[in-house]
């Protein structure tokens, strides 16, 4: 799966 | 951040204002599906448990809390204060139908096999499909208020608004969520019918929306 990106959205 | 993701906010705000003002005013949640508002307090719940670990801005912390409040708010009103006026047989939806599929498809689709990463994806898969009893509401009872309309239509432009944000942030900095930019696409195509109905019919001022 891809990359894990930090979730800074609502 | 950037000007899409900012208005969709405000449109998510917006929708989740109109909703309770709707409910609190008019002493009343007819036509209201309690169990879509259930679920959408459900996926504030599990995709903000970062609220207390990690820290991104006072905006999105601010704005996490507004949400949950509000969620939450509002399903007290459909289940206790106003719990007489709510039309538990028209909300039919079998709602596990929804959370089974979702949960299992959070525990084989997710970017880590971590708790708090996998509440996330059950929360990013839950939203694109928690607005289905309440559209199942409207066409079980062929009829919306027009305030109703207005929720969803506002509902409904926000992750809109978010594909337009995901486009930017891809071509601007490389930034692609796979996992949320499919949930987004599949969450704003329930709403294509929904919005076709809303610009011929509710915005040529006939008030409410009678399904054909």
């Amino acid at each position: 799966s891809s990359e894990n990106p930090r979730h800074d959205e609502l | 951040m950037n000007i899409f993701r900012l208005l969709g906010d405000m449109c998510h705000l917006v929708a989740i204002i109109i909703l309770f003002l709707k409910i609190w005013r008019s002493k009343s949640c007819a036509g209201i599906s309690g169990k879509s508002q259930v679920l959408f307090a459900l996926v504030f719940t599990t995709r903000y448990l970062d609220l207390f670990t990690s820290f991104i801005s006072v905006y999105n912390t601010v704005m996490k809390v507004v949400f949950l409040v509000l969620a939450y708010a509002t399903v007290y009103l459909i289940y206790l204060r106003f719990r007489s006026t709510y039309n538990s047989e028209s909300d039919s939806f079998r709602v596990e139908f929804l959370l089974v599929p979702v949960a299992g498809l959070s525990f084989l689709e997710n970017y880590a096999f971590a708790p708090l990463e996998i509440l996330w994806t059950f929360s990013i898969y839950l939203e694109s499909v928690a607005i289905l009893p309440q559209l199942f509401m409207i066409t079980k009872t062929g009829e919306a208020e027009s305030i109703t309309t207005h929720y969803l239509f506002f509902l409904g432009l926000y992750r809109a608004l978010y594909l337009a944000n995901w486009v930017w942030r891809y071509h601007t900095e490389g930034f692609f969520d796979q996992i949320a930019v499919v949930s987004g696409v599949v969450q704003t195509i329930f709403y294509c019918d929904f919005f076709y109905l809303y610009f011929t019919k509710v915005l040529r001022g006939s008030g409410k929306m009678t399904l054909p």
